[in-house]
């Protein structure tokens, strides 16, 4: 089934390569940063895992400031370049965001939507694909459930990220994705 | 099922982004390369479509040259950036091969092996997911079949790739690799 082949998609071509280099990549960014905190530097165990939005109505957006101001773009990791499938040097690089809480207090972390999501997204907008808005719903749980399952089975992935399910019938309360994001 | 959710995702995430731009990034190329063939200039439309390697074993590898030593990786095409899902100016680039023929005569192409066949690949191994041989090799053909449909009816892709299937069953021949990327 769809959701479960994205979930080993996402982990095969994408987690399992990226996430235990991480922590090298952090620290290259710390050190760039002086280590201060008020720099961006990711300082504690929570802000160096790859944070991972999974909104239920799989609407994953380019920019997620436009769905909460309180998130903001700081800065890069350094990018991290693979020979993968004939294509040389291919990059991948994590973007690190600022998350401004309801006291004011700024902490960074590394952020991002699931992306396999917009697959799931564009498929169901494909009449010729045929599956409808509660299909999608049930597509989103599969494919996290699968990618949990996944990634609490795997060495080199778990404890390295963090699966944020975002319940779209909150969406539309103020500072919805800052608050989850921080919750932990 | 998973050979169909693959197929769109290469599609929706890669080459319906991609192929659009590729026209562009070729002319910038070969303006580098002052347009000559001898500099690995891409100078006619089979040279500047986007060639994918699919091979029906699935077994991609990172460098078609160990596939066939008449592969050899020339150059990249200008990276595109991309702000998608959260990742900020995510980079997506494209590897120039020179293919050598059986009259030693050099050709240039864009070249590289459908990404998603690793993850095929990869579940077949997962004793937990359970497919084998004959499974990833039907997996491998359902993947290229609805591929071949997406594309054909999409106007930013047809006509911007081709699609090579590899029978692997001749891939013990010498230089079947390079003959089939020719073979056009
Ligand atoms: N956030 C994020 N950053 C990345 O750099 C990245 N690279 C892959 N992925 C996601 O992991 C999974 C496995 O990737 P795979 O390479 O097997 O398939 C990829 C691959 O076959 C192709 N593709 C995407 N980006 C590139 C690229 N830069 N170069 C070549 N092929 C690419 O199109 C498929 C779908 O891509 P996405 O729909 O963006 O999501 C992928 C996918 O869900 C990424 N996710």
């Amino acid at each position: 089934n769809v959701a479960h082949g994205l979930a080993w998609s996402f982990y095969q071509g994408y987690l399992k390569l990226v996430l235990p280099l991480l922590e090298a990549g952090v620290e290259q960014y710390n050190q760039k940063r002086h280590n201060l905190p008020a720099e961006g530097a990711l300082t504690d165990p929570w802000s160096s895992r790859l944070h991972i939005l999974l909104p239920l109505s799989a609407s994953v957006c380019a920019h997620p400031e436009d769905d909460d101001p309180r998130v903001s773009f700081h800065d890069h990791l350094p990018p991290m370049e693979m020979d993968r499938a004939g294509v040389r040097k291919r990059v991948f690089k994590n973007s690190v965001y600022s998350i401004r809480d309801a006291k004011g207090q700024v902490h960074y972390c590394i952020l991002e939507y699931a992306t396999p999501l917009l697959t799931l997204y564009q498929m169901s907008q494909e009449s010729s694909v045929a599956f409808g808005l509660p299909e999608r719903r049930q597509q989103v749980l599969l494919f996290y459930r699968a990618l949990r399952n996944i990634l609490e089975r795997s060495l080199e992935c778990r404890n390295r990220c963090r699966l944020i399910l975002l319940d779209d019938a909150r969406a539309g309360e103020p500072h919805f994705l800052s608050s989850q994001i921080l919750k932990d």
